[in-house]
């Protein structure tokens, strides 16, 4: 798993498995490392989709 | 190979499971068809460890094998022929025939890319793929886009000869599927207004409406059961929430569309306007809906005419309550990513909960007004239609 998968990883083996869709916390370093993440992959799918 | 090589870990499955099943939806998902064996068979061996680690969390889900194979080759170097790839659709049956929990799962393919002018390899593929391995398949799925999103126009939005370039395609392979699995299902397993991401500033507006609504309207007129959307959050400008998660005007039309329609398609005919600017569609309303009732029909229209437009119901039905679900841009602006329904401008009440949908009764026996450029939906009530009762 990557690192951003590991801590979801670990959150969601805590969450009891019949409130799994209770789960709605998403650490903020986490969040802010996907979106520092996002402008870079929406470049490299739209290059691969215009390949 | 432009394609640098990706691995999905049991992390990624898990969290893509969770999403899908926590969002209600039922999660399809595509195994690699490009890893060969040297005889050019499919290597079913990565397909097999990750069969037995999904079937080992009990995920129930379908299956596809492979995207768009006629641009394998140009893709990434394999030409994998229909013929063959039918043969590997029996293999991968098979196989989810060997686990319980994957008997009865759905095998849907071969999510074949639309025949093009200079490209008549394609419907060629798809018939031979049929031929070969049609039995392995719960549902035929092809890809569709009306334009390259790199050259096309916001004119095209709203011309009916793009509209009903749709039309011809999807005769085309359902003729095919006639010819070879007859009785087969067919689904648009990916599809949106323009490839290469959208058209930037149009495919994210209310504009884009236009070819989302009347495709809708033209797949379940022509039998296609399920239509996927190209997509729900990503890049390019053809998603349905921007990067904030808010909802963009394709998401919400999606969602009247969806809380309105039923499945039963109906025949409907308009006189007096050339059918091909003032598009009408007739459904059964949705019998989910707690407000309607069994009987009830559900109209939607889009005006391509630059003046309003206004619908007469026949004698049967002009008396009955209508409720209107207008959608119209924010501000006049059709290129608006914000849109109204009824004169109200749709937004998320907080991060989780969706707006009430409102529709505005109209007075018995009124004329359906369509503003030039847009569409709407009506619910005819106390219709006691007989095909919906």
């Amino acid at each position: 798993p990557t690192w951003e998968e590991k801590i979801f990883q670990d959150l969601l083996a805590k969450q009891d498995s019949a409130n799994i869709c209770e789960f709605a916390f998403t650490p903020l370093d986490v969040l802010q490392h996907l979106q520092f993440l996002w402008p870079y992959q929406e470049r490299l799918i739209l290059w691969e989709e215009n390949k | 190979p432009i394609h640098k090589n990706y691995t999905i870990t049991r992390s990624t499955l898990d969290i893509l499971y969770h999403f899908a099943h926590c969002a209600n939806f039922h999660l399809i998902f595509g195994l690699n068809a490009l890893l060969r064996k040297g005889n050019g068979q499919w290597d079913s061996s990565n397909a097999q460890l990750l069969l037995n680690y999904t079937d080992s969390q009990n995920y129930f889900m379908s299956w596809e094998l492979g995207n768009e194979p006629n641009s394998f080759r140009h893709k990434s170097g394999i030409f994998v022929n229909g013929s063959q790839l039918g043969q590997d659709f029996l293999h991968l049956r098979r196989l989810l025939d060997n686990y319980t929990r994957y008997r009865n799962s759905k095998l849907v393919g071969p999510d074949i890319g639309q025949p093009r002018k200079k490209q008549k390899h394609i419907p060629l593929m798809l018939r031979s793929f049929l031929k070969s391995g049609g039995k392995a398949i719960d549902s035929v799925t092809w890809h569709h886009y009306y334009l390259d999103g790199r050259n096309a126009s916001r004119k095209d939005f709203l011309n009916p000869d793009v509209l009903d370039t749709f039309i011809t395609l999807a005769k085309e392979e359902l003729q095919i599927v006639d010819d070879t699995v007859p009785g087969k299902k067919v689904w648009l397993g990916e599809t949106s207004s323009a490839y290469s991401g959208g058209v930037p500033h149009v495919s994210n507006s209310y504009l884009a409406g236009f070819l989302w609504l009347d495709k809708l309207g033209l797949s379940a007129q022509l039998g296609i059961d399920v239509v996927m959307r190209q997509v729900l959050l990503g890049a390019g400008s053809y998603h349905l929430v921007d990067s904030n998660i808010d909802p963009l005007p394709d998401y919400w039309l999606s969602l009247v569309y969806k809380k309105l329609v039923g499945t039963k398609v109906l025949q409907v005919n308009i006189t007096g306007e050339d059918p091909r600017k003032l598009r009408v569609y007739l459904h059964c309303t949705n019998e989910h809906h707690p407000k309607y009732r069994d009987g009830d029909l559900t109209l939607f229209a889009l005006n391509l005419c630059n003046s309003t437009k206004h619908l007469h119901l026949p004698l049967s039905l002009s008396k009955k309550q209508v409720d209107e679900y207008l959608l119209l841009p924010h501000g006049n602006n059709i290129l608006s990513r914000s849109v109204q329904l009824n004169g109200h401008v749709l937004k998320m009440l907080d991060d989780e909960t969706l707006p009430p949908l409102q529709g505005r009764p109209l007075r018995p026996g009124s004329r359906l007004g369509l503003p030039a450029f847009s569409y709407g939906f009506y619910v005819i009530q106390n219709a006691k239609s007989r095909a919906c009762l």
